[in-house]
């Protein structure tokens, strides 16, 4: 899901 | 954020300073593959859509934005300015080859069949490969200059911080980001070769030369 993705990563 | 991410993110910072730097002072972007640059400004355009919509940190957000910038400004100056530095005959990968598998295994791998899901997951791939385009130029021509190299060189070590990071991250916040670990791996893997002709000859003070 998408809680999984590191959204903080660039 | 943590010790390895930052020093990767720095290193990716010191690479686009250094290909500038390059740019500037040599005033030409000879050895440079004007294709592996178009591909990262569509990997940073296509990535930082969320750039709209949330808001992380301060320094994520100065960070995308340098990217997107600095990006830009180097297909400029490679398009525009220093245009008659550039030979098109020997960049000739043909990015066809990794912009459509890229979109077909965003299509497949990604977190939530949705516009900014898929196109994030697509970003992640491309970025993943946009750098043969210049290593098969580095290959045909078998040499470059050094600068050049040390540009390689900090966006492989940028690379290479993310697997510790993500590895770390995993030990103390549970986080495990299968897309970007798989592909993060595959990229460093890319430059292997390019890495041992770096720290054997670039620097021991020679010049970078792949043996014939």
């Amino acid at each position: 899901t998408v809680d999984d993705r590191v959204k903080d990563e660039l | 954020m943590n010790f390895f991410r930052l020093l990767g993110d720095l290193s990716h910072l010191a690479s686009i300073l250094i290909l500038l730097h390059k740019i500037k002072t040599t005033r030409s972007c000879r050895g440079l593959s004007f294709k592996t640059q178009a591909l990262y400004v569509a990997v940073f355009i296509t990535r930082y859509l969320d750039l709209t919509y949330r808001w992380v940190s301060l320094y994520n957000f100065v960070m995308k934005l340098f990217f997107i910038g600095s990006s830009c400004a180097t297909l400029y100056l490679m398009r525009y300015k220093y245009c008659p530095t550039h030979d098109p005959s020997i960049d000739t990968f043909k990015i066809e080859y990794l912009v459509g598998p890229c979109a077909i295994l965003a299509l497949i791998f990604n977190y939530k069949f949705s516009v900014s899901e898929v196109l994030w997951s697509f970003s992640i791939f491309l970025e993943s490969v946009a750098i043969l385009p210049q290593l098969f130029m580095l290959q045909r021509t078998g040499e470059a200059e050094t600068i050049t190299t040390h540009y390689l060189a900090a966006l492989g070590i940028y690379r290479a911080f993310y697997i510790p990071n993500w590895i770390y991250r995993y030990f103390t916040e549970g986080v495990v980001d299968p897309i970007a670990i798989v592909a993060g791996i595959a990229q460093t893997g890319l430059y292997l070769d390019f890495f041992y002709v770096y720290f054997t000859k670039v620097m021991q003070g020679e010049k970078f030369e792949l043996p014939a």
